[in-house]
């Protein structure tokens, strides 16, 4: 749980 | 093994536009570890359908696993299903829970 929070956001792509 | 996930649901979407108008993020090491649609575009093939919906979560592309695969890896996957010239549809297996 807490390294989850811990991960960075995503990009976003448009596809 | 999508097909365990209890919650799943196959939808076909018909190449009927030049693009398939969605926007996805995540991807393995990121907060959203499968890739979550975040737009659909008007007019594109996925809107064409009506059945993917934003917040969909992508498990498979045509039978393929996108479980552990980073964000751009799953773009990559996405774009040559559409690509791909044999098919003239893509099967989307979503789930609306993460």
């Amino acid at each position: 749980r807490e390294k989850r929070l811990t991960l960075p956001p995503s990009e976003i792509t448009l596809l | 093994p999508g097909l365990l996930e209890p919650t799943s649901c196959l939808i076909r979407v018909s190449k009927t536009a030049p693009t398939l108008g969605i926007a996805i993020e995540g991807g393995a090491n990121t907060r959203q570890p499968l890739p979550r649609i975040v737009t659909i575009q008007r007019g594109g093939s996925a809107h064409n359908c009506g059945k993917l919906k934003v917040g969909h979560v992508i498990l498979e592309v045509n039978g393929t696993g996108l479980r552990g695969k980073e964000h751009r890896e799953a773009a990559r996957i996405i774009a040559e299903a559409f690509k791909l010239k044999e098919k003239d549809y893509i099967d989307f297996l979503v789930t609306e829970f993460n």
